[in-house]
């Protein structure tokens, strides 16, 4: 929807999203036929016009040329996944702006319209929000690894059982006091890569791989020395312990699953 | 999860540069009071509910 006619209506609810990939909003600049050759050229301006979705993307648009434009408005989707009220419609602000500000800076922009922004009622070349998805079942990462099984490079990205000796480490001796030890876990395996077609349109995604989604801090007690007597202390550790291990590409946030 | 890690992350916490030394009678003469220990506990159980996003 665009801005100014925005009627603050509620869009039902259309899918159940395993995982946003990708996503692509096309918007439709209609052949607005002589209004566009009536316009006078300054010798030097700019005959194109900056399109800007809201804070997410912009991109150059010649004011001579009609038909869909694509935008790729990945980041925004996948923002929107993380939000914690995901029914909340995804608003999307599309704007025009001059290309460049300057003595010689035309007023081209003003001639760049949608097909949305035409007669009410008219459906033809409304805008459109491509979602490009994978099932989290199959590309997503599994819980706890199986103990019973040796892990291998067939296997699916899980979280398996670490332990981690403190009271076997030089440098803890009489300094730590507690835990002896902690289970710290750790994400191994492997994830499933998405279609080459979707890589190749969305080609700054990186391979997806098995990381530590979700950690918690270690709480510890410390034997610290004031004025040459030792002292007890609590001190916590961040990010010691792995809580959920989740199939990621690198820089992208992390997949969720959304309710219906 | 290192060892190197877990020595990192704990100088920091307690801005240290390195590992202080304390010998086995340090040790002995110390006792871990109540206050410090309802302290401990309460942290475990925190850090048990309330998981934190990753990178």
């Amino acid at each position: 929807r665009f801005s100014q006619n925005f009627r603050g209506e509620t869009l039902a609810p259309c899918c159940s999203l395993g995982l946003g990939v990708g996503g692509g909003l096309r918007l439709d600049v209609p052949d607005w036929g002589p209004e566009f050759k009536r316009h006078d050229r300054l010798p030097g301006a700019s005959d194109q016009a900056r399109v800007s979705v809201s804070m997410w993307c912009h991109r150059l648009v010649s004011i001579h040329e009609s038909g869909w434009k694509a935008f790729d408005v990945t980041e925004a989707v996948n923002f929107w996944q993380q939000l914690s009220r995901p029914r909340q419609p995804l608003l999307l602000q599309v704007s025009v702006q001059r290309e460049h500000l300057g003595p010689l800076a035309s007023s081209a922009h003003e001639l760049v319209h949608f097909a949305a922004q035409g007669p009410a009622g008219a459906r033809q070349g409304e805008p459109q929000l491509e979602l490009h998805t994978l099932d989290l079942r199959d590309y997503g990462a599994q819980d706890n690894c199986d103990p019973e099984a040796p892990v291998t490079q067939g296997t699916r990205c899980c979280r398996q059982e670490m332990y981690i000796d403190l009271q076997g480490m030089k440098w803890a001796e009489n300094w730590v006091l507690e835990p002896p030890g902690f289970l710290a876990y750790e994400c191994v395996g492997t994830c499933q890569q998405p279609p080459e077609t979707l890589t190749f349109k969305w080609p700054f995604l990186g391979p997806r791989q098995c990381i530590a989604s979700e950690t918690t801090s270690l709480p510890m007690i410390v034997s610290v020395k004031e004025g040459g007597k030792p002292r007890a202390q609590v001190v916590s550790l961040p990010n010691m312990r792995v809580q959920k291990c989740s199939c990621a590409s690198d820089g992208a946030p992390v997949p969720r699953k959304l309710e219906p | 999860m290192t060892e190197e890690q877990i020595l990192g992350s704990l100088l920091q916490q307690l801005h240290l540069r390195e590992v202080p030394v304390l010998g086995k009678g340090d040790v002995e003469e110390l006792v871990i009071s109540a206050h410090v220990r309802a302290q401990y506990v309460a942290l475990l159980k925190r850090s048990h509910g309330a998981p934190s996003r990753g990178k």
